[in-house]
């Protein structure tokens, strides 16, 4: 099992920790002090991609995880373009794919094509950003997208409620194509009803954390605690971290692998190949 | 009494609930839905200058209270510049004054000068960012400068300390002169010893709420009620709220005005003068 995961969003919206805190594996560590450089604060911000990979277990299954880290987006002065090197990451790894497929021995090709990119929403309140949505249009074609809300514990109940509502109407209105999974007519019941509940939620309004907690009724919780509480990062009343997990690893990662190589890689294949 | 506060700071920080809070009285709408519009997000963004008035009353003394906001302000996509039409404005009310001033009948000279500027910094938990640094070093010889890290309940208490302490370091770093109340020697001890615990706790880290909400120990505050607990906003174990509104209209007020005409206004105008 493999996954390739994209991470895109502003600096300091909990990318790092998520990371971490979906594969429980300090794969990224949560550094404040590699503080980017701009001896020229107001030329174009470079926007660099990185990629790390680790091999994790999940329910006693081995999966080779690769997260495509965006440092450098949003973070400037002048973001222009700063979508540009993104989409370039995005056509390579398509490019690979299909310069591979081309050889005679297609049994060897590996899978190293961007299967769902999650951007980072700044839980502003308010609506969507011109950059998301510049961004979002940049690549909703090309890979699943699944926007959540970062560091959602900013937000009320009420607050997230709202948000997400202004969130999917900026989105409809932009033509913004989110991932959906496909529903299949011989699905059963039960799976129709956990893939509806899970992208209801959406966009995900998540909060990350591996520090392990106590809270005063003496559990013991991953979570963030604050003088006034603490939110518990794997209770669904506090925030929807496990409903993304359920998606990303137990319930759609087939769907994504599958909407990525029939789906995204087929037009981008097809209007290559026209070209 | 009268003050002239300026507010600056991306959308969706609490600005306008911060306004609300500190004096008590809906100023501003905290408004979701007037959307900015960006036509062509790629453009440089569009900085205006709002002003808002108000007669409040503080321990039964009225104050003339002028909110400056800068809608518009890092919003953008090329925020190249957004510092312009803020730094404009400062100096056309010093220009406004200076033109006064040299009427023949000075006791009418309208007091119109930018006092204070508080200046809002995402919660990243990081340092701070380039717009953050040009943006400081464009005013703060013009204008008292006083930076706030804005929704702070987003923070844990380690967090914010080390965050304080490494914008701080930025701001060392870069030479950014922050406002700092004059100490005399014939101050009495308790003057002494309030000024220095208000500024200890600079950058000010606040939450901003005028919701009324009850407590489980049955009292009413002011916060924002999370499923985990609720934040109160005179709290000081839980924000520097109470610290920030002692600077701006208990302890301070007077200074603020004291260095805007002495020094940050007679720089100005002798640099003027000078051409
Ligand atoms: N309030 C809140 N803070 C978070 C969350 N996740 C991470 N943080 C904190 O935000 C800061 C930046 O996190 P980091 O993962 O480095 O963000 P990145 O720059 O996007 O990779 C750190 O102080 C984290 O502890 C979250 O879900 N909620
Ligand atoms: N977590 C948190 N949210 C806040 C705080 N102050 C305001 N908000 C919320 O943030 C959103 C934007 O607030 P607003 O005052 O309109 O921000 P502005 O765009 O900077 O004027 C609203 O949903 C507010 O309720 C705060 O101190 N902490």
């Amino acid at each position: 099992f493999s996954l390739n995961l994209m991470v895109v969003g502003g600096r300091g919206l909990g990318k790092s920790t998520l990371i971490n805190t979906l594969f429980n594996k300090e794969l990224y560590p949560v550094e404040t002090f590699n503080k980017p450089d701009f001896p020229n604060p107001e030329d174009p911000t470079p926007v660099s991609v990185e990629t790390v990979s680790a091999d994790i277990e999940e329910n006693n299954v081995k999966l080779s995880l690769t997260v495509i880290d965006c440092p450098g987006f949003g973070e400037g002065i002048n973001n222009t373009d700063s979508w540009k090197p993104i989409v370039d990451e995005i056509n390579n790894r398509f490019d690979m794919y299909l310069e591979a497929e081309t050889k005679i021995n297609r049994a060897t090709v590996v899978e190293n094509r961007v299967h769902a990119c999650l951007y980072f929403i700044e839980p502003t309140g308010h609506s969507l950003k011109p950059l998301d949505i510049t961004f979002m249009k940049q690549v909703h074609e090309k890979v699943n997208l699944i926007p959540v809300i970062a560091k959602s514990d900013t937000l009320t109940e009420k607050e997230i409620q709202e948000f997400k509502q202004r969130i999917m109407d900026d989105i409809t209105n932009q033509g913004i194509k989110l991932f959906t999974p496909p529903e299949y007519d011989n699905d059963d019941e039960e799976t129709k009803v956990a893939s509806r509940e899970i992208m209801a939620k959406a966009p995900f309004a998540i909060v990350g954390s591996t520090n392990q907690i106590q809270t005063p009724d003496g559990r013991i919780v991953r979570g963030r605690s604050y003088p006034w509480g603490i939110i518990e990062i794997d209770n669904e009343d506090h925030c929807d971290f496990i409903k993304l997990r359920q998606l990303l690893i137990r319930n759609f990662m087939e769907e994504l692998k599958e909407t990525t190589a029939n789906v995204l890689y087929e037009n981008y294949r097809t209007s290559k190949l026209k070209k």
